[in-house]
């Protein structure tokens, strides 16, 4: 493992901790897109299932459990606890429109046509758009809590670090994962209007607000 | 490729 792959799971780590600390300390869930945190539990339990098959070390189960319980917590403080506090009207990206054709592309194109490597796949593809309903809500309310804006800055440099990751590996390791590679390319291209304002509006402003 | 490839990263 490089630095580049530890600075971006403890980069995910954060981002994941913020958000479920943001909503358990505010007791509220305002500003933040449920389909998208239900995306990701989906994400996390696709990928995460070789949980029950494989173990690697014990950094890898450990990571793959918090994320996956970190992930239904969160879910489950926006749709039961603080449901309350969910704002639906504004959360309103059609996600059916997102899982079918990254589910089709899974069984199109995939390095293995087994059970686990469609559902990994799966998770890969999914988790590359699996931020856009957050990134909608944002665009139609037109503002973004500072801290939910610090949440998107960790998972959006999370994968740009395991980007400069696989450009190690491919360079010391000779390893090279395609599928993996486009999605995390087109997943931390979707950040970059987002890393723009966070990095030239976020200083100092209470609220981040996009330009509608 | 190998699907028995482990996958290391998360």
């Amino acid at each position: 493992m490089n630095i580049f792959r530890l600075t971006g799971d403890l980069s995910h780590l954060a981002a994941i901790i913020i958000l479920l600390l943001k909503i358990w300390k505010t007791r509220s869930c305002a500003g933040i897109s449920g389909k998208s945190q239900i995306l990701f539990a989906l994400v996390f339990t696709s990928r995460y299932l070789d949980l029950l098959t494989s173990f690697i070390s014990l950094y890898n189960t450990t990571m793959k459990v918090i994320y996956i319980g970190c992930a239904y917590a969160t879910v489950y403080l926006i749709y039961a606890k603080f449901k309350a506090t969910y704002d639906g009207n504004h959360d309103t990206f059609r996600v059916e429109f997102l899982v079918v054709p990254v589910g089709g592309l899974a069984f199109l194109v995939n390095h293995d046509f087994s059970p686990l490597e469609i559902l990994w796949t799966f998770s890969i593809y999914l988790e590359s758009v699996a931020i856009l309903p957050q990134l909608f809500m944002i665009s139609k309310t037109g503002e973004a809590e500072t801290i939910t804006t610090h949440y998107l800055f960790f998972l959006g440099l999370y994968r740009a670090l395991y980007l400069i990751n696989w450009i190690w590996r491919f360079y010391f390791e000779g390893f090279f994962d395609m599928i993996a590679i486009v999605a995390g390319v087109v997943q931390t291209i979707l950040y970059c209007d987002f890393f723009y304002l966070y990095v030239t509006k976020g200083e100092g402003r209470s609220q981040l607000s996009i330009p509608t | 490729d190998d699907p028995s490839l482990e996958k290391d990263e998360l």
